[in-house]
């Protein structure tokens, strides 16, 4: 304490993205944190790819700006892959 | 387009609908248009029909909901997710939910109610998100102008995949998303602004930034919601930092974000005579100041100082740029002059006054 801005940043991106994966991109809710910073292939990052692929974005398996963007953009409730 | 997995769909044609309650935020009767425009959208397009029902169960039940509402998909307030709707089938199957914390409208402030119904009908009928930025089904919201939209291609095939065409002598057919490498791309209009190149074509504009490889695709409306669909001119007036689009016989001029009250304005303040009734193409000489104007196989050269039309014009366009027939689209960067004919573009020297080069219409998209 305090917390860090860039890290409380990094928790609310984490939550924004945690959350639109799970509504939209079937992510489970497996009550583990998932880390945007952790290599290699975790559930969150697969999820990511598949929805910057589906949008046409920059598939970097990270929340960049663009990504975000298109997360905080309003939307249909249903989700874009089979849940 | 893509279906919903196990590709449920309707096993009738006549399909029914009902509207349970309404949002205090729009009158009944333009919330029972968007419902039946949105309906129409579908229908137009495929054999469907859709009879409306009170005080009994209706295949598409239509509600505005809130919050948690029994469903196992609990709204979120304002934003966020603004509807939902169910793949056919019995009791719940078709029906349709908006959240009732949206600001919905029948214009293009806050969330236009005719555009997300259309959209979740889609789910209804048995369509699930596509990928096309430019489809009905595409996830996210963008508003289009109630009045000019049209169900576009993807959705229309997608549609029609699972319902059959519609029983017009004529089928309908609809807007195609402009995919930047596609050689055979062609422009409405396109101008400079701050730097950026805007490409207009329907009702989107490809952006093209120096710095940045890939092209932007957006709709008009995301920048400007009170520009209309298929701009057929447009130029950027540096000095003033603004850029000006034409469509038909009106223009507008646009500073950053905004288009500037008081327009659409008549193109003849310019001094076009009534003979003309539109613009094809426009372009500013950063170097003169002077803008010049094509109109089918003439050109006439505007003074933005004196505001008047320069003494001596129209001339033909032959006469003075060569064999660029007529200009679909033109604009100046780094003193060389874009003519853009069809696919054709040609790249013309002002102080040598001839055509130094000859392209495809998309050499700027990195394809």
């Amino acid at each position: 304490f305090p917390v860090v801005p860039e890290a409380e940043d990094e928790g609310k991106t984490l939550q924004l993205v945690e959350s639109y994966l799970q509504n939209f991109y079937d992510l489970q809710k497996d009550g583990h944190h998932h880390h945007l910073r952790r290599s290699g292939q975790n559930p969150l990052t697969a999820k990511l790819k598949e929805m910057q692929s589906f949008f046409g974005l920059e598939v970097t398996g990270k929340p960049d700006l663009d990504t975000l963007e298109v997360m905080k953009k309003p939307r249909c409730g249903i989700p874009d892959v089979e849940k | 387009y893509v279906f919903t997995p196990g590709n449920p769909k309707w096993k009738r044609n006549n399909l029914t609908y009902r509207i349970l309650n309404y949002t205090p935020k729009m009158r009944r009767a333009d919330v029972d248009e968007a419902v039946r425009k949105a309906l129409s959208v579908w229908s137009n397009v495929t054999p469907l029909t859709f009879q409306r029902v009170e005080d009994k169960e209706a295949d598409i039940m239509i509600s505005f909901a809130y919050r948690d509402h029994q469903d196992n998909s609990p709204f979120d307030g304002p934003n966020g997710q603004l509807a939902h709707a169910f793949q056919p089938g019995e009791g719940i199957g078709g029906d349709v939910h908006m959240d009732e914390e949206e600001a919905w409208t029948k214009d293009g402030r806050g969330y236009n109610l005719f555009i997300v119904l259309a959209h979740e009908l889609g789910h209804s009928l048995g369509l699930s998100h596509s990928n096309d930025p430019g489809a009905l089904m595409y996830p996210t919201y963008s508003y289009t102008d109630p009045n000019e939209f049209l169900l576009p291609q993807d959705d229309i095939d997608g549609i029609q995949a699972i319902y059959g065409g519609s029983t017009a002598a004529v089928q309908p057919t609809g807007p195609v998303t402009p995919e930047a490498c596609n050689p055979k791309l062609t422009f409405d209009a396109i101008t400079t602004l701050r730097g950026e190149i805007f490409f207009f074509k329907g009702r989107y504009m490809l952006r093209k930034h120096p710095a940045r490889t890939e092209t932007e695709l957006n709709f008009i409306s995301l920048f400007w919601p009170r520009l209309p669909s298929g701009i057929q001119a447009a130029y950027e007036n540096i000095e003033t930092d603004e850029i000006i689009v034409f469509k038909e016989d009106k223009y507008w001029v646009i500073r950053g974000y905004d288009v500037l009250p008081g327009y659409p304005k008549p193109i003849y303040r310019f001094g076009f005579p009534k003979t003309v009734k539109r613009v094809n193409a426009a372009y500013n000489d950063e170097t003169t100041g002077k803008t010049y104007f094509f109109v089918a196989d003439r050109y006439w050269r505007y003074d933005e100082k004196k505001k008047s039309m320069d003494h001596g014009y129209p001339k033909k366009i032959v006469s003075s740029f060569g064999n660029i027939g007529r200009v679909d689209a033109a604009f100046q960067k780094d003193g060389y002059v874009y003519f853009f004919h069809g696919t054709t573009q040609f790249q013309f020297d002002p102080r040598a006054r001839q055509i130094v080069r000859q392209m495809k219409s998309i050499s700027w998209f990195n394809c």
